[in-house]
C-alpha cells in the first residue's frame, strides 16, 4: 500500500 | 502603484480557472518582472508555481514590489464578469487594502470597474530546487486531460511509468484495471500534437488522480503540457501561457507529492 507524501519533505522553507 | 494591462483578457480568466478549485487564497507577488503567485493546497500535496512576465502586457507598471493577497474564489467571481474578448487592467495602489480590475469591450463602448477587498496572508514560500528530470514527457495538453479523466472510473490513483518505449498510465480498483500507453510520435505535422520523451532513465512513479484532475483545468491556457519526472520526487506539471501568436506570457506549473512505500 502506498501512501501519500507531502511536499514539505521534500521542498524546504524559503 | 501597481497597473498591468492584458489585451489578451481571456488568458487571466483561464489562469484563475486553473488554479481556483486547488486553493482557496494565496499572494499575487508583483514586481517589475512581472506577477508572480506561489502556494500550496491545505493538505500541502500539491503546489502551485505561477507566473506572468511584464513584457506579456501591453502596459505594466509596478513602481516597487507588492504582496497581493486575494480569495481566489472572489477573484475568479470577479473575473467571470469579464467578456471573453475584454481587456483587463488590474490596479493597485500602495498599501492599498483593495484591488481593481477593469474590463474594456474591445470597441471600447463598455467599461466597468470592480474593487475588491485584500486580504492579509501569512504567506510561506518554499524553495524550489533547480531539477535535472530524468524523464520529461512532452503530450498534448486535451490528452492528459482525457486520461486523467479515463483513469479516474477505475480508482484514486494513476502509476506513471516511463521507459524509452514511451508511457504508460495504469489505474486499478474494485472494479477493475486500466492501462493507457503513449508512442512517441514518429513524425507529427503539427508540434502540438507530439508526444515526446526525453528520457534519461526509466522512471515509475504513483500520483493521486484527483489532484491530477485538478491541474488538468489548465489545458485551455496551452495546447500542449509537460510531466517532468525523477524517483521520489515530486513530478512538476507544466502548461506555458501563451498569447494568440504564440508568445509566451508565463507558466503556470503544478507540483504533486508522490505516493509512496511507508
Amino acid at each position: 500500500v502506498k501512501n501519500q507524501s507531502t511536499l514539505t519533505s521534500f521542498f524546504k522553507k524559503a | 502603484m501597481f497597473e498591468a494591462r492584458l489585451v489578451e483578457g481571456s488568458l487571466l480568466k483561464k489562469v484563475m480557472e486553473s488554479i481556483k478549485d486547488l486553493l482557496n487564497e494565496a499572494s499575487w507577488d508583483c514586481s517589475g518582472n512581472g506577477m508572480c503567485l506561489q502556494a500550496m493546497d491545505s493538505s500541502h500535496v500539491a503546489l502551485v508555481s505561477l507566473m506572468l512576465k511584464s513584457d506579456g502586457f501591453e502596459n505594466y507598471r509596478c513602481d516597487r514590489s507588492i504582496s497581493l493577497g486575494i480569495n481566489l474564489a472572489s477573484m475568479s467571481k470577479i473575473l467571470k464578469c469579464a467578456s471573453n474578448d475584454d481587456i483587463i487592467t488590474i490596479r493597485a495602489e500602495d498599501d492599498a487594502d483593495a484591488i481593481t480590475f477593469m474590463f474594456e469591450s474591445p470597441k471600447q463602448d463598455r467599461v466597468s470597474d470592480y474593487e475588491m477587498k485584500l486580504m492579509n496572508l501569512d504567506t510561506e514560500h518554499l524553495g524550489i530546487p533547480d531539477t535535472e528530470y530524468a524523464c520529461v514527457i512532452k503530450m498534448p495538453s486535451g490528452e492528459f486531460s482525457r486520461i486523467c479523466r479515463d483513469l479516474s472510473v477505475l480508482g484514486d490513483s494513476v502509476i506513471i511509468c516511463c521507459t524509452k518505449d514511451g508511457v504508460r498510465f495504469s489505474a486499478k480498483g474494485d472494479l477493475g484495471n486500466g492501462n493507457i500507453k503513449l508512442a512517441q510520435s514518429a513524425n507529427v505535422d503539427k508540434e502540438e500534437e507530439a508526444v515526446v520523451v526525453d528520457m534519461r532513465e526509466a522512471v515509475t512513479l504513483t500520483f493521486s488522480l484527483r489532484y491530477l484532475n485538478f491541474f488538468t483545468k489548465a489545458a485551455p491556457l496551452s495546447s500542449q503540457v509537460s510531466l517532468s519526472m525523477s524517483e521520489d520526487v515530486p513530478l512538476m506539471v507544466e502548461y506555458k501561457i501563451n498569447d494568440k501568436e504564440g508568445d509566451s506570457k508565463g507558466y503556470v506549473r503544478y507540483y504533486l507529492a508522490p505516493k509512496i512505500e511507508d
